[in-house]
């Protein structure tokens, strides 16, 4: 069942992706249940949520320009949360 | 911008901060220089100020650690998480925990200290992150141009503001960030319009302290030379706020801020810095506009916007019936004095880009000239 495109359970970085939205955006920890669910909506729209806050086009996928900027230095306080 | 969910921040505006420990990628005062830079990027916007404990309990805890370091949140090596803070708080709360295993700089190469360090203090005055990629606050390292032209964007302001408030106007301070990168400028000696931070004999030679700088004037050589405060005094501060040398102690007693230090000859004394409050001055007292001792009597004069308090050198207490006011016993003195001189049987009160020189028998005024006069200028 096609994740709508958003992350395929082998994305290359789909570990580094969870490792940075359960980090700085609260993202729930047991991810593979969520990326592995046939609704990947939470998925997206956490994605969606962490493209806004930076500054990125929202697309729900883990593109080009957003890995960039998720693989850049940056604080280590989360984004949302407490 | 954002806080912190249910908005912390500090109930107080006099803050504590220490350094715990230091990095090996820079010289100790560099360290100390960008952090108290880091510091006035907050000081300059909101009413409240900094001091620095060099031990105990801080509010303000500044670490460098690698990993695990206690907290639950472990760095993760070079790159990704560069550091983080907390909120303001008890305890652990406030601190600010840097990655040892980044390569710390004062410039662009590198991850640049000040500018990581001035966006974790905003942590630790209760801003969370900004999603405005202009704003200090956005939680994506990008060196800016320069540090040394470094400016809090208006998002930034608003968000501690919404906190502290602003600063109040009588205390702006417009002191511009001067670079952190190891070339400051040299404050130019014949500026007419040059002031001092703080003035103070030592040992026979004139010390004139400006910025990060001072000038020696000595006995055997007429022409003035400057010099980095840190080349003599590495533990001490910048833009000092009062000096002056006890005569009968053989030492010179600098002031920034509630701290002080005693400095004999180059050696800073063990023990300090020590508060202000264990001279006498009461908790309303925050900083010394500028301090003399008067080698007649062995009494110390400090000096406080239009007040000043008698210090007894023998007896280590402050004289009854003080504070005065300063137009009272120094006629025709401005308040808010820079710094004070006492020389030829006369003191010299600095205010800006002038001095008065006062005669304290006929109790007046008697000349008015340059605050530079001392430079040859």
């Amino acid at each position: 069942y096609p994740l709508h495109g958003a992350v395929s359970k082998d994305h290359p970085s789909m570990e580094f992706a969870q490792q940075y939205l359960e980090k700085y955006y609260s993202f729930e920890k047991n991810v593979e249940q969520v990326f592995r669910r046939k609704d990947s909506s939470p998925v997206v729209k956490k994605i969606q949520e962490m493209q806004k806050f930076l500054g990125l086009e929202m697309t729900g996928k883990l593109d080009s320009s957003t890995m960039d900027v998720m693989l850049k230095p940056r604080c280590g306080v989360p984004d949302v949360g407490g | 911008f954002t806080t912190f969910p249910g908005s912390p921040k500090w109930r107080k505006n006099h803050l504590t901060y220490r350094i715990v420990n230091y990095t090996p990628d820079l010289p100790k005062e560099s360290v100390d220089s960008a952090i108290e830079k880091a510091l006035k990027v907050w000081e300059e916007v909101t009413p409240l100020n900094f001091s620095r404990l060099s031990e105990g309990e801080a509010d303000i805890m500044i670490s460098f650690a690698v990993g695990e370091h206690g907290d639950f949140y472990p760095f993760d090596g070079p790159g990704q998480s560069l550091a983080h803070a907390y909120p303001p708080g008890p305890g652990f709360y406030g601190d600010a925990h840097f990655d040892e295993d980044e390569k710390w700089t004062l410039g662009p190469s590198g991850t640049n200290l000040f500018l990581v360090a001035a966006h974790e203090l905003g942590h630790s005055l209760g801003l969370f992150h900004s999603d405005n990629k202009e704003a200090l606050m956005y939680p994506v390292y990008r060196f800016s141009t320069n540090p040394a032209q470094f400016r809090l964007s208006q998002d930034d302001i608003n968000g501690i503001q919404s906190l502290y408030g602003p600063r109040p106007s009588s205390d702006a301070i417009v002191v511009p960030l001067s670079s952190v990168s190891p070339r400051p400028e040299t404050p130019v000696k014949c500026d007419p319009a040059l002031s001092f931070d703080a003035v103070s004999t030592l040992r026979g030679e004139l010390l004139l302290f400006k910025d990060r700088y001072f000038w020696r004037k000595t006995r055997w050589n007429s022409e003035p030379e400057v010099h980095l405060i840190s080349a003599f005094w590495p533990s001490l501060p910048s833009h000092l706020d009062a000096a002056y040398e006890a005569h009968n102690k053989d030492s010179v007693f600098i002031f920034k801020g509630s701290q002080f230090w005693a400095v004999r000859g180059n050696e800073v004394q063990a023990g300090y810095p020590k508060a202000i409050y264990t001279l006498g001055f009461p908790p309303a007292v925050r900083k010394i506009d500028a301090a003399v001792n008067d080698s007649n009597n062995k009494k110390t004069y400090f000096f406080v916007e239009d007040k000043y308090w008698r210090f007894n050198e023998k007896t280590n207490l402050m004289d009854k019936g003080f504070p005065r006011l300063i137009k009272d016993d120094f006629p025709g003195v401005e308040s808010r004095v820079d710094a004070v001189l006492q020389a030829f049987g006369f003191f010299y009160f600095f205010h800006g880009s002038s001095q008065f020189e006062f005669d304290p028998n006929a109790r007046m005024v008697t000349h008015t000239l340059k605050s530079n006069s001392w430079l040859l200028c």
